[in-house]
């Protein structure tokens, strides 16, 4: 079912 | 200071709802353009990002930014205490300690009135890029939770295509499979039925059903839902609220299988 990604790693602080 | 007033303490309570599952602590940023909200859930797969714009609002006045740090467990207490139909109005001083909430009665002359103790919250805040989605998908907010629940049976994962045929939601677990195929539908005397695909490429990801389900508490806001979708990047699950507030979750994908 594929490995879960993390939100961080498309949007980036700023 | 700040003072917004709102017509119907329900939005509040609706949006607060939505969203107390998925983030505890946030920072309300109140500005002079509105109160604006982002906070991610505690794993980082899930963003949450309101936006109360302050046309919203009647009268709305914010004379300089203002981050009011709440614990949304406290804040659903307070906001209980309120009819749907109240007036609410929250107040707060340019450097508070407490975020002040008035609850009025339009029929009564009732006026409650409670203090919400402020916090200090460090919180992270994305840069969201600008995304133009391959697909974007407006669809009844009923019929994409009843979708989400339903899959969540047999599964912990909903692949979502997006072609030029419609939008398949797909699932498959220990004891089967299952699968919603929506076709672009218009229904003139109702619009809020319409199903509407537009699509650049077609799109195929897969997503974690139980962060769907929970962002599909805000189905109440609003009768339609925008899915918007892109090959690998996170998914966007919009809420239109009126005069251009919204409520939008981020999704990030299961990548690879």
């Amino acid at each position: 079912e594929g490995t879960q990604s993390n939100i961080t790693s498309f949007f980036h602080g700023g | 200071m700040l003072e917004a007033r709102l017509e119907q303490a329900n939005l509040l309570k609706k949006v607060v709802d939505a969203i107390k599952d998925l983030v505890q602590d946030c920072n309300f940023d109140c500005n002079d353009s509105g109160i604006a909200l982002q906070a991610m859930d505690n794993s980082h797969v899930a963003l949450v990002s309101m936006m109360l714009k302050s046309e919203s609002f009647s009268p709305f006045r914010c004379d300089r930014n203002i981050a009011l740090g709440i614990n949304l467990t406290s804040l659903t207490k307070v906001l209980r205490c309120a009819a749907n139909e109240d007036i609410l109005t929250l107040k707060a001083e340019d450097a508070p300690d407490v975020v002040n909430l008035v609850f009025e009665s339009a029929e009564s002359d009732r006026l409650s009135e409670y203090d919400i103790k402020l916090m200090d919250i460090d919180q992270e805040h994305l840069g969201i890029p600008e995304t133009e989605y391959a697909a974007t998908i407006s669809m009844p907010s009923a019929e994409f939770q009843k979708i989400c629940r339903d899959l969540m049976a047999l599964s912990e994962s909903v692949s979502i295509e997006c072609t030029k045929e419609g939008v398949k939601f797909a699932c498959s677990g220990d004891i089967g499979s299952g699968s919603v195929t929506l076709r672009s539908h218009t229904n003139v005397e109702k619009p809020q039925l319409n199903v509407e695909i537009d699509l650049s490429e077609p799109v195929a990801l897969t997503f974690s059903l139980k962060y769907l389900v929970n962002f599909c508490k805000a189905s109440g806001l609003s009768e339609q839902v925008r899915l918007c979708l892109s090959n690998e990047v996170p998914l966007l699950v919009e809420y239109a609220l009126s005069n251009n507030s919204y409520l939008r979750f981020y999704l990030a994908p299961k990548i690879g299988d």
